[in-house]
């Protein structure tokens, strides 16, 4: 098995910004996105999931600075749409671990999510790729949470940060 | 701008469940990817969204043939919980951008998003991280979609694979 897990990493002061009934259909995604890089403004992650037919959720976060200005980008874009509805989220953080083909066994992020459960911390958001997975949680449980996924891979600071399996 | 998109790739033959209306409180995800992992599916990409006070979605990519598999892992782990719905997708692909310091700008999501929105292909799910975009697309819409993108990002077979802005 060559998963290798070789960091973990915290980003804190994000907030989300979820928008539910998004109109499911091509150029929908593009117009948001083109309004917010108009703006000027960051975006850390996207998620999207289909919510029914012609329905979608897209989630992104952003640092938490930003928000008044993603509202304002967003409640302008949506002016026309009454059925979406703008959600905002403050005080949340991202714990993440680093790696390399992760994805080929679904054992790390399991690992990961029973690390968290292991500290009572509830997993908001979850984005993965084939080297990364990022849970989003409360930013109170930011440092704890780190913690636990640093022991769960065996990343310390004294040691070689490369936990095999 | 540091933003180097090196490359496009199409992963086709996937399929996706979405575990609708799952109890939002820590050791779930643990739980459902614990059976997962049990049962050596291989998960490709794993998204969650809360969609309400308590309750997510969580949606994950595997290789159409796993399907029947995942099923039954799902059925049982939600014999219990009435209220969770297990809803399968066949005949996906995923079409990524991969490269670096994708985050710095949303440009890159736009453009990718605006690419396939030209060929009116549909984006049902959305994925990200710093150096890969990932959009769920009907299977039929992947070699169009990863077209579309090669020639967004002007990453042709003769020219040296990298368009920085
Ligand atoms: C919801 C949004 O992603 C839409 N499906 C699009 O293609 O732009
Ligand atoms: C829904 C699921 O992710 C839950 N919040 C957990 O922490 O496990």
């Amino acid at each position: 098995e060559r998963i290798v897990v070789s960091s973990a990493a915290l980003k804190k002061n994000l907030a989300s910004v979820s928008l539910r009934n998004v109109p499911d259909r091509p150029g929908v995604a593009a117009g948001i996105f083109h309004a917010i890089a108009a703006a000027n403004i960051i975006v850390d992650d996207i998620i999207q999931i289909e919510t029914g037919p012609k329905l979608a959720t897209i989630s992104f976060t952003v640092d938490l600075h930003t928000l008044p200005e993603v509202r304002r980008v967003c409640r302008k874009l949506f002016r026309q749409m009454k059925s979406t509805t703008i959600e905002c989220e403050k005080n949340l953080a991202k714990v993440s671990v680093i790696g390399l083909g992760m994805r080929v066994h679904t054992g790390v992020a399991e690992k990961m999510f029973a690390a968290l459960a292991e500290g009572s911390i509830n997993i908001r958001n979850i984005t993965t790729s084939e080297i990364k997975i990022s849970c989003i949680i409360d930013k109170l449980d930011g440092p704890k949470a780190l913690r636990l996924v640093h022991d769960a891979f065996d990343l310390g600071r004294k040691k070689k940060p490369i936990a095999k399996t």
